[in-house]
């Protein structure tokens, strides 16, 4: 798959949306 | 004599042509004869020595069974539960000497943490959690995590639980506002953990923090699709499905389990794997089990069917016996033994 399949990707998505989510 | 009695089973593989085996290295009998609901392997202290045991339960009962040579297995420990009956075994991984059951009716009442005490020199049950729990999963480093009561209070919960049985440590994670069908940790993510729901989303929890992190559909294709197993690679979560529910005239095409890919960071996924049934086998899964790399399913034909993750193909096939259908497979926490077990009690160890 690629990028535009899925969008752009991170690789610290875990990081990036505990630090966006709600406490 | 029972080696004797005990054979080989050669199931051709399927869609590759190539002959794989499931060879059947011994069988456990329940006197009993009382009806099996589970089975799981547990590592225990066996005269000094960290061994791999079966577990078995039954309605009223729980046993652990110890491995003695040739091919055979003794039962060490009976747990007796007389008021609520055993619904599902739920290992906690890498953990030694304790296990947890559910128990309940139609839906679970009760988790109990089963250990023998060497002090008191006696088996013990203790309560680990009580309510109307939807889902549970063991999950590594004494881990329990479960949802419990109805929708619109649903509560989720990580317990860490003791060498001794007892509730250590506890955390609320956020409810997902959709009733949760099962969750599953995220492989070399210790913090991470997926669970699906009735709506077909996936969701995503900090296991540090208890936030909710993502929620996110996983398509239309099939309802209330059953998570087994996630990974993370290269910013993508990697989560294996099973499809319980797919409709019975589309059995023969639909597969068992699939694997998805899924940015967590757009919510957008894609197929990368489906796991289906070789050419001219139909059917639905009743129940089953990833690890590893390994995929097994009972089907509502009685069969058990088993996936390589990896090639994507069915490796074998285990149709009925002559002692009847299955209706339980597990894989051996260890090694690539697969367990499959009768309504009657009887496991054979593959």
């Amino acid at each position: 798959c690629s990028d535009s399949d899925l969008g752009p990707i991170s690789l610290n998505w875990f990081e990036e949306l505990s630090l966006e989510a709600p406490p | 004599e029972q080696a004797k009695r005990i054979e080989p089973v050669f199931n051709t593989c399927c869609e590759s042509g190539k002959r794989c085996s499931l060879q059947l290295t011994s069988k456990l009998k329940n006197p009993s004869s009382s009806c099996s609901v589970d089975v799981s392997t547990v590592w225990w202290e066996v005269a000094g020595c960290k061994t791999l045991c079966i577990l078995t339960a039954s309605e009223a009962t729980v046993s652990l069974w110890k491995p003695q040579d040739p091919r055979e297995w003794e039962k060490v420990y009976t747990w007796q539960f007389t008021e609520i009956p055993v619904i599902q075994i739920v290992p906690l991984p890498d953990v030694c000497n304790l296990v947890c059951v559910a128990l309940g009716n139609l839906e679970i009442r009760e988790i109990k943490a089963l250990l023998y005490s060497a002090e008191e020199k006696c088996l013990q049950q203790l309560r680990v959690k009580a309510g109307t729990i939807k889902a549970v999963a063991g999950l590594r480093h004494r881990r329990l995590v479960s949802s419990c009561g109805p929708l619109h209070c649903q509560q989720v919960e990580l317990v860490i639980v003791s060498e001794a049985g007892r509730r250590k440590e506890n955390l609320s994670l956020m409810p997902p506002e959709e009733t949760i069908l099962a969750f599953a940790e995220v492989q070399g993510m210790q913090q991470a953990l997926v669970g699906t729901t009735v709506m077909n989303n996936l969701v995503v929890w900090n296991l540090k923090t208890g936030q909710l992190l993502k929620k996110m559909s996983i398509g239309n294709s099939y309802p209330a699709s059953i998570c087994h197993k996630a990974y993370s690679d290269m910013g993508l979560l990697f989560v294996v499905l099973s499809h319980p529910h797919a409709q019975e005239n589309e059995s023969s095409g639909n597969p068992v389990f699939q694997m998805i890919a899924i940015n967590p960071r757009t919510a957008l996924s894609i197929g990368v794997m489906p796991y289906c049934l070789p050419h001219g086998q139909a059917g639905r899964i009743l129940e089953g089990e990833v690890k590893g790399n390994c995929a097994a399913a009972v089907l509502n034909s009685g069969t058990i069917a088993v996936w390589d993750l990896f090639l994507g193909h069915c490796t074998a096939l285990l149709p009925p016996n002559a002692d009847g259908h299955w209706s339980l497979v597990r894989w051996s926490d260890m090694d690539s033994s697969l367990l499959a077990g009768q309504e009657d009690g009887s496991v054979f160890v593959y």
